[in-house]
């Protein structure tokens, strides 16, 4: 996870 | 192969037209505005007598942006927020700078062998500093010919879904899930073509591309790491994290 931290953060943010 | 109702189908091709179309970065009547703005004699050598990790950090920030649209896409694609996490970053890992190239074909003169790149249309010598010129001809050479199929914005979407969703990637945990999806996403672009009334083998020079797309993805990884090796420092620290993320 800390590998593709920037990645899962995109995935996170709700889609504007 | 899953059965899918013509209805499904027609609602998956709604669906992903819209989240290409939300998410392209550029809509194509801005890009018609832009297009007779060519980079001039004197810009082009400007760009030419940029250090090589001057005009390579350039470019990375210029692809990154444009991940950043696909990530908004594949978010909004039917079916891949379900798929476990592994999954969706694999799939993004391996498929998002394949999307990038096909939407580089919206971007994309070509009359004049140029490309919509930092404000401007440049043709393939405004990259000569990056000192990958074999690459980068491949990647005009690429955009050409899909330009040449003249792919309408729901056609582009289906085929960009398709190749994110690819299920051979590696590393996938649920396989088979993404094969679900990529074949119903198959379905639907076999399905708009039909409807679009194309009738030239279409989707076969689509399948072609596929390969194509992945020798242009390994050829960049071969090239960013022969520059990393020279320039480690600019990498590290100049380079945006996510192109680190995706490509280190």
């Amino acid at each position: 996870k800390e590998k593709h931290k920037i990645l899962h953060q995109l995935l996170q943010n709700s889609t504007s | 192969c899953p059965t899918v109702s013509m209805a499904e189908l027609d609602h998956l091709v709604q669906v992903t037209s819209k989240s290409h179309l939300e998410t392209c970065q550029y809509l194509r009547e801005e890009l018609h505005q832009m297009s007779w703005q060519k980079f001039l004699q004197d810009e082009v050598e400007s760009y030419q007598s940029k250090p090589p990790e001057v005009m390579w950090q350039l470019c990375a920030v210029k692809i990154t942006e444009a991940i950043q649209y696909v990530v908004e896409f594949a978010k909004r694609i039917d079916g891949f927020m379900d798929l476990c996490q592994n999954d969706q970053i694999v799939l993004l890992k391996a498929g998002s700078l394949e999307v990038v190239l096909v939407r580089m074909c919206r971007l994309f003169d070509s009359q004049n062998n140029s490309v919509y790149f930092d404000g401007k249309f440049a043709g393939p010598d405004v990259f000569k500093a990056l000192g990958c010129d074999d690459l980068i001809s491949s990647v005009f050479d690429f955009a050409k010919s899909m330009c040449s199929l003249h792919l309408s914005e729901d056609e582009l979407a289906l085929f960009s879904a398709f190749i994110l969703l690819s299920a051979d990637r590696s590393w996938l945990q649920e396989k088979l899930q993404v094969e679900k999806l990529q074949q119903k996403t198959e379905l639907a672009l076999q399905h708009v073509l039909q409807k679009n009334q194309r009738e030239d083998g279409a989707l076969n020079k689509l399948r072609c591309k596929v390969s194509a797309l992945r020798s242009l993805c390994s050829r960049h990884a071969e090239n960013l790491s022969a520059f990393r090796a020279v320039y480690p420092d600019i990498v590290r620290t100049h380079f945006p994290p996510l192109y680190k993320e995706l490509f280190g």
